[in-house]
This record gives C-alpha cells, structure tokens and sequence, in this order.
C-alpha cells in the first residue's frame, strides 16, 4: 500500500475516478481510507 | 443505543465525548480517541468529509485509520 | 458577507453548494470545488475535524490541495 502514499492528492482522486470508487475530498482523515480502497480494488 | 442516540440529539453536539455516540462501544471509542477523534463532533466531521456516505463510514469505523486532520 | 452568512444559516445546510459559505469567494470556491468540497457541509466537516480550530482551518483554507502522505 505504500506505493500510494508518493501519490498526490489530485493523483490518488485522479485513481478513485478511474475506478469508479465512491469518494469524497482527500484530506489527512480520509486519505488512508482512499489508499485502502484502491489496493483492495488492485489486489 | 437508542437512548443513548436520543440524549445525544437532544441538545446541541458541543464537547460531547466520542463515547455519546450510539453505537461507539468502549473499544472502538478508545481507538477513535487515541486518532484524536476525541469527541464527537470531530466524528460528526469525518462524516460529513466522507460526503455523508454511509458505507464509506462504516469502512473507515472499522479501522480509523489516518490521524485527524489536526495530528497529521 | 454577514447577508450571505445569515442566509446560509437561516435554514439546514442540506445540499447548498460551497459557494454559499460567506467569505468564500469564486476563486477559492472553484478550488474547493476541485479538491472534492463541492458542498458547504462538506467544508463543514473539514473545519470540525479541525477540532473547530480557526488557525489550523483558516491555514487549510489558503492552501486546500494537500501535500502527498509522504510530504505531509
């Protein structure tokens, strides 16, 4: 999951939008949440 | 819990604790409050970041991961 | 301001667009916009998780598109 964290804000809600998952703005409280959703979407 | 949901309505949110949350049970009120979400607005608050969407919240409930915007 | 202040809380935040927040003008509304707080209580939220804090806010507030978790 770490190769999220190099990610921007703007790039990991660039992903989110690829893969259609539900988010909300990428702040320090969600941004793990959003990092999550992705790998388990990936893997 | 409903009780609890009831009292926690009932008047405005202000300094409530975490644990005046209905449903937040000892544990997982422990753990939000050690990511700072000490009190229950502060919740109210990932709520609404969340864009009020409940399964995202659940989610996140499950594991609290990432400190409030304050610690980070 | 203080007009579109007391009209944004005359009546429930809702779905009222971040706009409507006072003191946010076009500029940083579009901005907010961007970064995912199209919502007033969605920016609402971030301020509450800033522990209601007006510095620490005010400070999110002139640079909303955070650092990557590494910069951070």
């Amino acid at each position: 999951m770490d190769d999220y964290a190099v990610l921007s804000d703007t790039e990991l809600a660039a992903v989110l939008r690829q893969y259609n998952i539900p988010h909300g703005p990428i702040v320090g409280s969600t941004r793990k949440l959003y990092e999550k959703k992705i790998f388990e979407y990936e893997t | 819990a409903s009780q609890k949901h009831r009292d926690l309505v009932a008047e405005p949110m202000g300094e409530k604790p975490v644990g005046s949350l209905s449903r937040i049970g000892e544990v997982l009120g422990e753990k939000l409050e050690e990511r700072g979400f000490d009190k229950a607005h502060v919740v109210l608050g990932q709520f609404l970041v969340l864009k009020r969407d409940e399964d995202l919240f659940r989610e996140w409930l499950k594991d609290p991961c990432g400190a409030n915007a304050k610690q980070s």
